[in-house]
């Protein structure tokens, strides 16, 4: 099965 | 002091409408670019920025940036007591720990003040850089919410592929499986009824169905929807609001593991 991504592994903390 | 006056008070009721269930709590952020958002739904797999320009706005005073941080259902349930034909303004005082929705009759013959308590929310601000998307489809609204609607019948997980042949979505349940090909269509009679996709490259993502039909709560916002694919990047699906800015939802894609 797909594993579900998250957002802070894209964009980072400013 | 903020003092901002928005004519159609009902654009900031289908704001909240479309984000209240997605994100619990957020910090609005006033300054002289406008009213804005930036949250993450609370697994941290959705993102939702809010732009509202100053020019939007009737009348728009923010003497210092501010940020207020707000319970959404709170806000939701303020603003549903505002008319569909209300012009709203928000007022705060510099370091006041509340915030008022003022609701104005069209004719002026009924003036409502709600005030609510602001509360402090720790959130981080994530960067958004710009990016280039392998693929651009513009399409209906009412056509993406049906399309999201009906697949999460079938499945829990949408497939999202442009090709040159259009832009396919996918799923698969227990039950079967479900394809809905939409072909590019410009030559319709009215241009809010086109489906448009720019292809730079063939691409293909998956998504989840829950988070894609909660995006979908912004569709009285918008005749259209942008949704724009890359691989490796979250999903940008986007809704303008008319004159003002917009609200875009970023949704994180589906990884084989």
């Amino acid at each position: 099965d797909a594993k579900q991504g998250n957002i802070m592994s894209f964009f980072k903390k400013v | 002091m903020l003092e901002l006056r928005l004519l159609q008070g009902s654009l900031l009721k289908k704001v909240l409408e479309s984000i209240k269930d997605l994100v619990t709590e957020a910090n609005f952020d006033c300054s002289a670019t406008g009213f804005s958002l930036q949250a993450m739904d609370s697994s941290h797999v959705a993102l939702v920025a809010l732009l509202l320009r100053s020019e939007g706005f009737e009348h728009f005073r923010c003497d210092r940036n501010i940020s207020m941080g707000m319970k959404l259902v709170n806000m939701a349930m303020m603003l549903k007591c505002a008319g569909n034909d209300d012009i709203i303004t928000i007022k705060a005082d510099d370091g006041g720990d509340t915030v008022t929705f003022m609701f104005e009759s069209p004719n002026q013959d009924k003036i409502a003040d709600f005030e609510m308590k602001l509360m402090n929310i720790d959130s981080e601000h994530l960067g958004i850089p710009e990016a280039e998307y392998q693929a651009i489809v513009r399409m209906p609204s009412s056509e993406f919410a049906r399309i999201c609607k009906d697949l999460s019948t079938i499945g829990d997980t949408v497939i999202i592929s442009v090709t040159k042949e259009g832009v396919k979505f996918s799923t698969k349940g227990d039950i079967g499986t479900a394809n809905i090909v939409c072909r590019q269509n410009a030559t319709v009679d009215k241009p809010e009824d086109a489906i448009i996709i720019e292809m730079k490259e063939p691409v293909s993502l998956t998504f989840a169905l829950r988070y894609m039909n909660s995006f979908t709560k912004a569709t009285p916002l918008a005749n259209i929807v942008t949704i724009s694919l890359s691989s490796e990047l979250p999903v940008v699906v986007e809704y303008k609001i008319a004159e003002m800015g917009y609200i875009r939802f970023y949704l994180a894609p589906k990884i084989e593991e």
